[in-house]
């Protein structure tokens, strides 16, 4: 019978990708997109609630419009994907 | 579909690409036609033309970077974001950046195109068979030289058929060593290297002299990747090392063990505990043609598309049998409106690189078994035409040619003859036997040498040379240095000078018909020069100072300046009512 293995995470030097949890991957994510950014009318910027920015990411993308971090919405975010922000202000 | 606030797009229809660096994974022909073809996405469908720069300042620029690579927005290592381009207009505006920390082949896992050998350039066949046993990656088995090979096809054993396998002892890229091969051992700021280094770059790529000092000779040149190297981590480029030591278990094959995002890697040294040494084992890839198409969708002024299918979503896909989505059609048409002139073919599969490259061995050992290099070539059947028949009629001539200011159209031992001055109707059939007896009915290309005014014909591997009605041939194409594995040559331009260039599949050499011999450094792939027009034409043929591309009943016209300037019909030359 073999042993199992006890997995432990490692930090793999140079590697970019740091293991962080999924809430701070979709901040992340969120801000880079141009998700959490918005344009008022008067032409100054503000920051939408992580609410709002998931509902426009679900919208971007086709999901289901929950406002919620749920797995699919993970799954979407942690596909290979152009660097291209959606969201321009 | 969407596009850039202001609708950004470019105010010319000519756009044109440089590529100004290429990734150690694919090859370079493989990446120019991927650039090529996913150019001509877009412009199958819009007004829009691609042409080429070699030096100077495009529209697009096109590049290969890891990290911060020269603008504020970095990548992220493997996986993650690919690539990224910028809307039309002046300076970084409209280039394109590909991430090289991401392994790109053509979607579906290594595609390790041949050099040399007897396989034309195929690509490997994994797993293959050689003296009993089974490979899935390139080997250096019954060598001596180290250097990778590779069966093309299942069974060497049996088929014979092989190349060599990319390697920094095979050739380099980019540098300015002309592609030479590493030296092994080089000198460099006075300490000796018997391998491709990271030294004295800080962009991680891996480069090598071509002679033994480059602190004299200052030559040098970047490795292409092994197909068993390792992405990304910190050692790209090396071979995985096995057994490997982690967490002080032994390791005999790439694992996920200490990732949390799943992801295969392995120590490139025996011991990761020590040396730290690691990067991510080969997958599939991602396809190159595919993201290209889309930065250059935004290169032209598309935004990202919110239809899952539509080749402007955000997030990769790999599609074996790729065609664009309405969505994109429209979105392109929006900007630029439709294409006009004949209606395009659908765009070929994204997995073909079949070009042949030039064949030999290098001056090293073959496998043990010496492959046999005769090529045969089985002659093709046809129905002659009935002489009635309307030239009009014909969808696909065998050669065009001009001949003492007349086009020439041949089609299974006939031939009509059209001018563009006098009487503009077309004249024949006649019969080309009685002209220039002792030739096949079949011919595949044509043409005259201004100065002598001898007519050269070719057929399948054979070539005829008449002075009137006195013959000289059949000879062999290979006298001439065409590759022996060349099948046939289609189509052919006049230079001037005594020099012919002559096209076959997606290249094409220059002949000096003085010493009827091919020039040194061909043969060039068709978009080296002739950027925008089809890279399957079976016919290529000078006409009034311009140079015509046939496919089937189309021809792209181009300037002496390599413009197209007009895609018409065959008919139209032909004076067809």
């Amino acid at each position: 019978w073999s042993k199992p293995i006890d997995s432990k995470d490692v930090s793999f030097p140079e590697d970019i990708l740091k293991n962080m949890t999924d809430i701070q991957m979709a901040d992340s994510y969120l801000e880079r997109f141009g998700y959490k950014m918005i344009l008022h009318k008067s032409g100054r910027q503000g920051a939408v609630s992580n609410s709002k920015a998931l509902k426009r990411l679900q919208t971007q993308l086709g999901l289901e419009e929950t406002g919620e971090l749920d797995q699919p919405t993970i799954d979407a975010m942690k596909k290979p994907r152009c660097g291209v922000p959606d969201v321009r202000n | 579909y969407k596009t850039f606030d202001g609708d950004l797009k470019w105010d010319h229809n000519d756009v044109t690409y440089r590529i100004l660096n290429y990734s150690p994974d694919l090859d370079v022909s493989t990446i120019d036609d991927a650039f090529a073809r996913a150019f001509k996405v877009w412009s199958d469908v819009t007004p829009l033309t691609f042409r080429r720069l070699y030096d100077g300042t495009a529209d697009i620029m096109i590049s290969f970077g890891k990290k911060d690579h020269g603008d504020f927005y970095p990548f992220d290592g493997k996986d993650g974001l690919l690539a990224h381009a910028y809307p039309p207009g002046e300076g970084v505006q409209g280039d394109a950046h590909f991430d090289d920390d991401e392994y790109w082949t053509l979607g579906k896992g290594p595609a390790i195109k041949t050099y040399f050998g007897n396989a034309d350039g195929a690509l490997c066949n994994f797993p293959f068979r050689f003296e009993g046993k089974s490979y899935s990656s390139c080997t250096t088995e019954g060598r001596e030289d180290g250097l990778p090979w590779c069966a093309t096809t299942a069974d060497y054993d049996k088929d014979k058929k092989y190349g060599f396998c990319p390697s920094e002892l095979l050739y380099t890229f980019d540098g300015n060593a002309d592609g030479e091969a590493c030296v092994f051992p080089f000198e460099f700021e006075g300490k000796t290297y018997t391998s491709c280094t990271t030294d004295g770059r800080d962009d991680g790529y891996r480069w090598c002299a071509t002679t033994s000092s480059f602190d004299k000779d200052k030559k040098y040149g970047f490795c292409p990747n092994r197909d068993t190297a390792v992405i990304g981590g910190n050692s790209e480029g090396e071979p995985c090392q096995f057994p490997f030591i982690f967490l002080e278990k032994s390791y005999t094959s790439c694992t996920s063990e200490g990732r949390s995002d799943g992801k295969l890697w392995c120590a490139t040294t025996s011991n990761y505990d020590k040396d730290q040494k690691w990067g991510f084992c080969p997958d599939k890839g991602y396809s190159l043609f595919l993201v290209a198409a889309h930065e250059f969708g935004h290169a032209l002024g598309l935004d990202h598309s919110n239809i899952q299918d539509a080749l402007m979503y955000p997030m990769y896909k790999y599609i074996a049998d790729f065609s664009l989505h309405q969505d994109d059609i429209e979105g392109i048409q929006y900007l630029y409106g439709p294409k006009k002139g004949p209606k395009p073919t659908p765009p070929k599969p994204s997995t073909t690189t079949s070009s042949p490259v030039s064949t030999g061995k290098p001056n090293k050992k073959t496998p043990q078994t010496t492959p046999s290099t005769a090529s045969t070539t089985t002659p093709s059947v046809y129905t002659p035409v009935d002489p009635s028949v309307d030239p009009c009629t014909v969808d696909k001539f065998d050669a065009i040619t001009e001949i003492q200011g007349e086009l020439h159209f041949f089609k299974d031992g006939y031939y009509w003859t059209s001018s563009n001055r006098g009487n503009k109707e077309h004249k024949g059939p006649f019969m080309v036997s009685e002209r220039w007896p002792g030739l096949p009915a079949k011919l595949d290309t044509a043409f005259e040498d201004p100065l002598t005014k001898q007519m050269y014909f070719f057929a399948g591997t054979q070539f005829w040379e008449f002075t009137g009605k006195d013959v000289r041939g059949p000879r062999s194409i290979e006298k001439l240095g065409l590759p022996g594995s060349l099948k046939k040559v289609e189509g052919s331009l006049q230079r001037g000078k005594g020099k012919v260039l002559l096209f076959s599949g997606e290249n094409y050499w220059r002949l000096n018909l003085k010493t009827q011999k091919i020039d040194k450094g061909y043969p060039y792939h068709i978009d080296n020069k002739f950027g925008g027009v089809p890279v399957d034409a079976h016919d290529v043929f000078l006409y009034n100072g311009h140079y015509f591309f046939c496919r089937e009943i189309y021809y792209w016209r181009m300037t002496s300046k390599y413009q197209v300037d007009r895609v018409g019909y065959i008919y139209e030359l032909l004076n067809c009512p």
